[in-house]
């Protein structure tokens, strides 16, 4: 499976939809302090089935979704959608017979989240699994967020061996 | 449980060890596992030695040293078991222009050899240089956060301005 | 003790939003105590809202508006009383080139109010540039450190190569 | 009292004795990762008192001193000292009648450490009093070492609180 488009639109600072194409090799997202740099990592997390709110410098899921700013007023919901190319149909993506997957998740103020895949609704669990079947996921080794290279620092040698067995 | 566990991390130790050398371009490092009555419940110790350094625990290092070391780390763990993507927020910051040469044609190397697509957050000039492509996030309207494609010399104009 | 420490929070507070206005060219924060039975048990909360922006818990700020923000709290607690040196390393990794250079201004003007000698230890080259002399560290013999006077082209070589 | 010129010998990676004159204004320190600057912040507030070896990356206080490297044996004992201009002679400086103080402190392999002010030799209590009375010592606001404005971010709001006792 290859990961070839992620959109996002009400999630944190994207008020209105974007779109970041993801490419070959490796590709640089830049832009000052408090732009939105960091809000795009956790939308990648959040859409791979990431429940801490916490985790994602929030107290409550609900504070994904754009809480307004002086410009404009706050949005009732936020979606993410990932593109994934599926040609090789290899591994959980054979159950798939599209070329193209489209991941959709979709949080509504006071209604909880749901998640679709090709439009078809589908459990968090199948989406978490799909993911680990590509040996990814928001907790992966992959995945590095803001300060996780500190935290691996700082961290006690038990909390070490957590953090990497939560990726291995 | 256990002779699995042993077994990874016997794997990651092998790819932590190259990565090291091939970052800091020469010295030695090592994980073990601390003393418990269950190998379930042992503690990973880093112990490293820039080139021309005596061996230390990790926490001897220099801020960088340090950093550098995580990497070499992380990219071991992710290598016995590489994804389609890999996502980097920041993790250049506190190094400096050399360490983030090396670091960053590690991530080029490691891109051919898994196919990995790479998403790098970064302010390092010389890192944005490296980049394939570069996307640069912009808030003209305060608070609201829009994407476009930029070219390095735009890209370094937008990192400077708020 | 109770009564010396809440009035010493409120200077505290008064300063921190004066160097935050200063520090993000607008915007606001503030300062406050947590729920506790005795004030010296209660905890310290900072609230902040970047310009154009709502009001948040620091929590939910970016990396460079947190690392900001809580320079803002340090130079206000340093303001309170004032100390004839005042040395900070790396503090301004995580800042973009605009809040590094509002940063070394809001350094300047407190050099100038208190004659507080300044030690900034700094990868980055516009901290560099505002310096008004800088020292570079070396080590050409391995593990071996030596200091010597640089200018800021030598010093954009130095930090450059290991 | 002003603070002129730092100088360190054996102190970590300072094999050699070095020097970093303070002035007016606003001094940078810069250099690749691990040459030594982190080292130099190190040594002042060891100077200070700071008595917690962790606090300095090591684990004991014998770790300050030079340890050896691949082109040179281990040093026996580290010595740092701080110059300060006394010609106003205010506070607990007005006790010395010298326009220039040295302070000095310096620790031998197996033998523990040792204060000096002009060359007398005074107790550890000493020098951390004469520091705290120019609102300065290794805990001070003014002191921030490499990491600590993370920790204050990361910090429950009552270790919060008292990094900043710590240093009002
Ligand atoms: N629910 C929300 N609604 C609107 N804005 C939000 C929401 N959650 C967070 N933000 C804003 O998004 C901004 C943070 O963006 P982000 O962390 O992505 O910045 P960044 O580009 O990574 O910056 P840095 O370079 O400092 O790390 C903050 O200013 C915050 O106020
Ligand atoms: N007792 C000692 N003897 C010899 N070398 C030491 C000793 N203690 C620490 N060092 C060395 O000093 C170096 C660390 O220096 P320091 O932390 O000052 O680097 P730095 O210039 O701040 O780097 P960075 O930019 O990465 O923060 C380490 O490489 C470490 O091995
Ligand atoms: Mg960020
Ligand atoms: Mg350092």
């Amino acid at each position: 499976m290859i990961f070839t488009n992620l959109k996002m639109t009400g999630f944190k600072s994207f008020a209105e939809p974007e779109h970041i194409s993801i490419d070959e090799g490796m590709t640089g997202i830049v832009g000052p302090n408090g732009c939105g740099k960091s809000n795009i990592v956790e939308s990648l997390r959040w859409l791979m089935g990431e429940s801490s709110a916490k985790s994602m410098r929030g107290g409550e899921l609900e504070d994904i979704i754009f809480a307004g700013s002086a410009s404009r007023p706050s949005r009732n919901f936020a979606e993410v959608t990932l593109t994934l190319d599926n040609t090789e149909k290899k591994g959980s993506a054979a159950q798939f017979a599209d070329d193209d997957l489209e991941i959709t998740r979709r949080i509504e103020r006071g209604k909880g989240s749901s998640f679709k895949i090709n439009g078809k609704a589908v459990r968090a669990r199948d989406v978490q699994l799909l993911f680990a079947d590509m040996a990814t996921g928001s907790r992966s080794s992959g995945i590095v967020s803001q300060g996780k290279v500190g935290a691996l620092i700082n961290a006690k040698p038990v909390e070490r061996r957590n953090l990497l067995e939560e990726a291995a | 449980g256990r002779e699995r566990l042993l077994k990874s991390f016997a794997e990651v130790n092998r790819y932590f060890e190259t990565l090291f050398k091939s970052l800091f371009n020469g010295g030695s490092a090592e994980l073990t596992l601390t003393e418990a009555d269950d190998p379930l419940d042992a503690g990973l110790e880093i112990l490293a030695s820039p080139p021309g350094k005596k061996l230390q625990s990790l926490s001897l290092l220099s801020g960088g040293e340090q950093a550098l070391t995580a990497l070499a780390l992380i990219f071991a763990v992710f290598l016995t078991n590489p994804s389609p993507i890999c996502i980097l927020d920041e993790v250049d910051a506190p190094l400096d222009d050399t360490n983030v040469a090396r670091f960053c044609d590690m991530l080029g190397q490691i891109a051919e050899e898994t196919g990995t697509r790479f998403i790098v957050v970064t302010h390092h000039r010389l890192t944005m240089a490296k980049m394939d492509r570069l996307y640069g996030v912009t808030m003209e309207q305060k608070g609201v956060s829009r994407i476009v494609s930029v070219d390095l010399q735009t890209a370094e104009r937008f990192k400077e301005s708020a």
